[in-house]
């Protein structure tokens, strides 16, 4: 089973068309393996993305660097899933 | 393994099994409203569910409603499980719903991607796409909603089979998808046609693949703002409203597309409540309010469509 041990799921609120351009160019790098849950498509929305902890760091600064406001929506999705699935195997017994 | 609706857990979330025994339950216990029917089965071979409600006659004009088509928002098929219920356990008692089953049929595909579900529940809680191999490559799935023939394979889907909105070889290569479009053209009497996603709140409508508005733009659009006021009326969720392309992005390959240009008028598309904390793992203390504010809007859906035939 696939683990997500210290992955973030961090919520950015784009104040520009061109901070949601730098954010297409986040979504486009392959090697990142981030996993967009709402993409970046106008100010009016909310961009979520779950990041795995080998590039929070990167990606945290990619943010910083641009000025665009971030904050972690979901500080270690493992930990989240494993609430789930405790609330899951409770309710099947 | 829950033997009776009446202890069933609508408010936790279900192994597939479970919800699929379940579905026996209840049609078990409302044998003249509810029939389950098998539209053929998914890649890995598993069965495909739909639940019919219907009070009689032929053919009747009818509502389809799919749930779950990206495995991972595991709210959208607890949705579909409790407004089942809903539907069987209000017949005859609320006029409205009533009124509606007494003109038109309901189908509801609750999983309507099985395979990506249990793999959601057992090896990968992020899985939402299919799970069909892909020739060439080492990555798995295709994104089913880039998959329906309707601008398939124009922006805002991916050629490269990694990619989570991968959208397949060509139109209706999914099997999955296949299943709901043999059904839809061979009853040929649909009237409406609803897909529910998580999350963002936001209650759609065509188109996606363009950005140039439908024929019914106008009133489509003003059938889903009275739908969201009910909706919101329940607990203040706010949903936006607008066209696929307007309101998020150009997607291309989607369903309410492909349904809307095969004539189904009244094609909607819901994405579910976000509570801004949890994303698409929502708890499961969510489920009931997310579905019973979600019915309201449902309910409004279907008595447009019943009020205005065509």
């Amino acid at each position: 089973e696939r683990l997500f041990t210290g992955d973030q799921v961090i919520r950015v609120d784009a104040q520009s068309e061109e901070q949601i351009k730098l954010l297409q160019i986040l979504e486009s790098e392959e090697e990142w393996n981030l996993d967009f849950w709402r993409h970046p498509v106008s100010t009016e929305l909310p961009v979520d993305v779950r990041v795995p902890r080998s590039h929070l760091g990167a990606v945290k600064e990619y943010l910083n660097a641009h000025s665009i406001p971030f904050t972690v929506m979901i500080d270690d999705v493992q930990e989240l899933l494993d609430q789930e699935k405790a609330e899951m195997r409770e309710n099947h017994i | 393994r829950q033997r009776k609706t009446g202890n069933f857990d609508f408010g936790a979330y279900h192994p597939l099994e479970t919800i699929y025994s379940w579905m026996d339950t209840l049609v078990a216990q409302h044998p003249n409203l509810v029939t389950k029917l098998e539209i053929g089965k998914s890649y890995e071979k598993r069965p495909m569910y739909v639940l019919k409600f219907s009070t009689g006659g032929t053919n009747r004009p009818a509502i389809w409603m799919d749930l779950g088509i990206h495995s991972r928002e595991w709210v959208s098929q607890a949705t579909g499980v409790w407004t089942a219920n809903k539907i069987a356990t209000d017949y005859g008692t609320d006029a409205s719903l009533t009124s509606v089953l007494k003109t038109m049929d309901i189908y509801m595909l609750i999983v309507a991607n099985p395979d990506g579900y249990v793999f959601s529940h057992t090896k990968d809680r992020m899985w939402r796409k299919t799970r069909s191999s892909n020739s060439g490559s080492v990555c798995v799935g295709t994104d089913p909603n880039r998959n329906w023939d309707a601008g398939f394979g124009g922006p805002g889907s991916s050629t490269y089979p990694c990619s989570e909105t991968y959208q397949g070889p060509f139109a209706h290569s999914e099997i999955e998808v296949k299943n709901i479009v043999n059904l839809i053209q061979s009853h040929g009497n649909f009237k409406s046609f609803i897909s529910v996603h998580a999350y963002s709140q936001l209650l759609m409508y065509p188109y996606g693949y363009t950005c140039r508005g439908s024929a019914d733009q106008a009133e489509l659009d003003s059938v889903a703002r009275a739908a969201v006021q009910k909706l919101t009326s329940l607990y203040g969720t706010r949903y936006k409203v607008g066209s696929i392309c307007n309101i998020i992005y150009q997607a291309s390959g989607g369903s309410i597309d492909w349904s809307y240009d095969v004539g189904i008028k009244y094609s909607f598309a819901f994405e579910l409540r976000d509570t801004g904390r949890y994303g698409f793992i929502l708890p499961a203390n969510q489920i009931i309010p997310t579905a019973s504010e979600t019915w309201l809007a449902l309910k409004h859906i279907m008595e447009y469509v019943r009020d205005h035939p065509y």
